[in-house]
This record gives C-alpha cells, sequence and structure tokens, in this order.
C-alpha cells in the first residue's frame, strides 16, 4: 500500500471515463475498464458506479506527454500510465498515455487495456507494486491471456487488507444495477474464491529440470539463433545469451523475454534485415521483434510450403549472403526464399549431399562471420558451404569459453 | 581506465532517471564528493534489483538495464512516493 495506507472511506465507489482513445471503439474501452472493476468488486466488498458526468471518485482518462499533473508521460514505451492513491482531488484518478497503442486484444502489438487498467484501479484503490512476479501489481507489463484472467493470491491479499473480503450475501443483488452497465456482479457469478483464513492447498511444483552447467561435455541444444547481434542457445526453457560486447555468458528463460510463449523450441532463426526471428515448436510459428510477438501468432509451419507430412522442424538457419532460409527435418532440408517467401523448387534434398560431412540429423543451425555451424547432440560441424568443406569439429558449447 | 563509451554515458543517463522516477533517488547536484552520488546511485540499483530478483551487484549490467527498459506503470516501485 502507500504511505499510511490511504483507502477509500466508504463501499460505493463512483468512476467516470472523461475521454476516449482513438485506438478502440468506445465500447471496448468501456467494457475493459468495467471489467478490470470487476476483478476488485468480485473479491471486496465494494461496488463501482460509472457516472456520466460531475467529479467521480475515479476520474478516468487518456492524454500524452504533459497532461496537468507532475507525471508527463514519455512517449510510445516506457511509462504506459499510472494512478494516484484513494484521496479527494486527483486522489484515484487513472491516466493512461495515448502515445501507447492501446488494444482490447491479447496480442504484442500494443497494450492490452483491461490489463493495464485493472493494475491502475489497483492503484486508484490503495495498493502499491507487488515484486511477486505474476501478480497483478507487478509493475512491468506482462501480456497475457485476459479470458479467465485471475488475480494472484498477493494481489487478493493485498486490496482484502484495505477493505476485507466481499460481503456474503443472501444471492439477491444488493444494488440493482442498470441493465446495460452492471456494477456489481451478482453473488451467484462471483468467482469462487479461497476466503482466506482457508489455508492455500499446497501444489506439488512440477519439477522443471535444472539448467545444466555451461560446460558440460554433454550439452545440447534445441535451438541457436541470433539476435541483433548476440546469440542465443535453447534448452528446455533455458537461455544462454552470449554478447560480442561482455564475454560472460548470461543465463536467462525463455518466459523472461516472451513469457506466453511455450518453452521447447524445436527451430528459430534470424532475418536480420528485417529485425525478426523465427521460433518453430511442433507444427507452429511465432515471429518476435525484440521483446514484442507479431500479432497473428503462432501460424501452421505449412504456411512456409511444407506438406502436411511435416510434423515439426529440428532446425533452421537463414543465409544472410544468398536470403534463403535452410529448414532441417531429419536427413533432409528445404530452402525457403525470404524474398519471395516460398519454398524453392527441387526440394527437399539430402543434407549429405550438400553439407559436407553431415550425415545425420541437425538439432540447431547458426551461421556466423559467413560459416555454418551445425549442432548434432553434444557436437558441432563447422561448414563452409561455399567451398563445401567441413573446417573442424568442436564441442557444442565452444561458445561459452569453456 | 577504459574510456566510457558514448552508449554506457546514454545508458548511466536512462539509469539515473529510471531510479529518480521509480526509487526515489536524489542526485546531489551541488555534492562536493561526486562518489557519494555513485554510492548512492549503487544503492538504489541495489534495492531495484532486490525488489526484481535480480542479482544484486550495485552495477548497471545488462539484465538489469534490459528490466528498466521493459514498457510499464508509471507508480514507483518503494514507498517513499510523495
Amino acid at each position: 500500500t502507500f504511505p499510511q495506507s490511504p483507502r477509500w472511506k466508504k463501499e460505493d465507489v463512483t468512476y467516470r471515463i472523461l475521454n476516449y482513445t482513438p485506438d478502440m471503439l468506445q465500447a471496448d474501452v468501456e467494457e475493459a475498464i468495467a471489467k478490470a472493476f470487476q476483478l476488485w468488486s468480485s473479491v471486496t466488498p465494494l461496488t463501482f458506479t460509472r457516472l456520466y458526468n460531475g467529479q467521480a471518485d475515479i476520474m478516468i482518462s487518456f492524454a500524452a506527454g504533459f497532461h496537468g499533473d507532475f507525471y508527463s508521460f514519455d512517449g510510445p514505451g516506457g511509462t504506459l500510465a499510472h494512478a494516484y492513491p484513494p484521496s479527494t482531488g486527483i486522489g484515484g484518478d487513472a491516466h493512461f498515455d495515448e502515445d501507447e497503442n492501446w488494444t482490447k486484444f491479447t496480442t504484442y502489438n500494443g497494450f492490452n487495456l483491461f490489463l493495464v487498467a485493472a493494475h491502475e484501479l489497483g492503484h486508484s484503490l490503495g495498493l502499491g507494486h507487488s515484486n511477486v512476479f505474476n501478480a497483478l501489481m507487478y509493475p512491468i507489463y506482462m501480456a497475457r491471456d485476459t479470458r479467465d484472467f485471475r488475480l494472484s493470491q498477493d494481489d487478493i491479499d493485498g486490496i482484502q487488507a484495505l477493505y476485507g473480503p466481499p460481503r456474503e450475501s443472501s444471492g439477491l443483488p444488493t444494488k440493482s444495477s442498470p441493465p446495460q452497465e452492471p456494477t456489481e456482479m451478482t453473488p451467484a457469478e462471483a468467482p469462487t474464491e479461497m476466503s482466506p483464513r482457508e489455508e492455500p492447498t499446497e501444489t506439488t511444483p512440477t519439477k522443471t529440470p535444472i539448467r545444466p552447467q555451461d560446460c558440460d561435455p554433454h550439452l545440447s541444444f534445441d535451438a541457436i539463433t541470433t539476435l541483433r547481434g548476440e546469440t542465443l542457445f535453447f534448452k528446455g526453457s533455458y537461455v544462454w545469451r552470449k554478447s560480442p560486447y561482455f564475454s560472460d555468458i548470461e543465463h536467462d528463460t525463455i518466459s523472461s523475454f516472451w513469457p506466453s510463449l511455450t518453452a521447447g523450441f524445436d527451430a528459430a532463426y534470424e532475418v536480420d534485415k528485417k529485425d525478426r526471428v523465427l521460433f518453430f515448436k511442433d507444427d507452429q510459428y511465432w515471429a518476435v521483434s525484440g521483446y514484442s510477438i507479431e500479432s497473428g501468432f503462432p501460424k501452421p509451419i505449412q504456411n512456409l510450403g511444407f506438406p502436411t507430412s511435416v510434423r515439426k522442424i529440428d532446425a533452421a538457419v537463414h543465409d544472410q549472403n544468398t536470403k534463403k532460409t535452410y529448414f532441417f527435418v531429419g536427413n533432409k532440408y528445404w530452402s525457403f526464399n525470404e524474398n519471395t517467401q516460398s519454398m524453392e523448387r527441387g526440394y527437399p534434398r539430402k543434407i549429405a549431399s550438400d553439407f559436407q560431412g553431415i550425415g545425420h540429423t541437425v538439432d540447431a543451425a547458426l551461421q556466423k562471420n559467413g560459416l555454418f555451424y551445425f549442432f548434432h547432440g553434444s557436437n558441432q560441424y563447422e561448414v563452409d558451404i561455399k567451398n563445401r568443406k567441413l573446417i573442424r569439429t568442436m564441442k557444442s558449447n565452444s561458445w561459452f569459453n569453456c | 581506465f577504459p574510456v566510457v563509451t558514448e552508449k554506457e554515458k546514454e545508458d548511466k543517463q536512462f539509469a539515473k532517471k529510471y531510479l529518480e522516477k521509480f526509487y526515489d533517488f536524489k542526485e546531489e547536484k551541488n555534492s562536493l564528493f561526486k562518489s557519494k552520488n555513485l554510492n548512492h546511485m549503487d544503492d538504489k540499483i541495489r534495492e531495484m534489483q532486490s525488489f526484481f530478483g535480480l542479482e544484486v551487484t550495485g552495477e548497471l549490467d545488462r539484465k538489469t538495464l534490459d528490466m528498466m527498459k521493459k514498457p510499464r506503470c508509471g507508480i514507483p516501485d518503494i514507498r517513499s512516493y510523495s
């Protein structure tokens, strides 16, 4: 909570939407905000009534840059919104940065208004930030599925410390709400909440495999790709990040970069000219640009021209010189023309016939400084495809200064 | 000492603004002792790192910078919000 834990000293709180973002339909803005209030009313005795004029407790508005308070917005990205703790005047008000691209979808091409509004309204009710990673009140924006979005236990504990749990009622809505804009969910609809006194049932944490040592001689990888000059090595949910500027290897997880991508990539490659990395898993693929995942994904790999008999890809690498991307499946490979976005004729071909010394499946592939690196288990094969020469064989983790 | 590259200067400036905005870092403008400022900033970096569960080094390492650059809410993370 904020210093001195300010809270509304009443249970029926009012709000007013002062203006709208042109990014969304007005009805969608209203629905996102109503849904955000419902999250909090479902776990507290609070009710939220919308006013259409005059002064409401929580005034909601969109604005860009300097907008009349001491906390100007900063253009696209960075700060998305802010809100004031309960008090008179500006207290409780929530401001959203109009320089952002607001959306009602769970997309990566903009910020979901429901998620950000639910967070900011937590501030409007008196909650500070949480350092619990999946909590709604965690300060960093995370795109996630909003269909049956639930508050985390930390959020519930926080808000109920201020207002207590929802009031038990005899099943009838305690307040008649105008039909077009329900201000309160009737208890029957309220999600059953674990009351604070019930001990959370102990869920046995699923056993995630521990990260292998960097210099484990048996280390193998699921996929490898370059990304803006760096090289990322993937295995399960783990990422090893190698930068040309720092000698040490950074250890991350896939979810810390792309929270909604499931771990265990089959293949990955970068088309650096488009600042785009593609990830493959089973018969689907995703395209990302930095942190943001392009909208409209995942897509089926058949969109790239694979026959339906191909259920997954072993490895992929993009040749920055020829603009061709090579996809490896079993002992064969395809060549995909990134300019025409189509598979080349005469494929698939045998890997061994065109890539010297690579007579087996390929786990991962990489192009660096014009040379190709094909990974199979804990070994790696450096190949000069122009001169059709296998240069050397190394350990897969030779990149980690072992 | 290695020459502080332009990028590092930019990163430091960005971090300073971030810490001022979200961790109540106040640069003592007329402080005689430059090092006093630096230690103060290191403490604030540690505070931020511990909030986000990063390795607490007090240094502006890449993971710390990455976290600072992620889209976020404009409200400070620590309670001395005035």
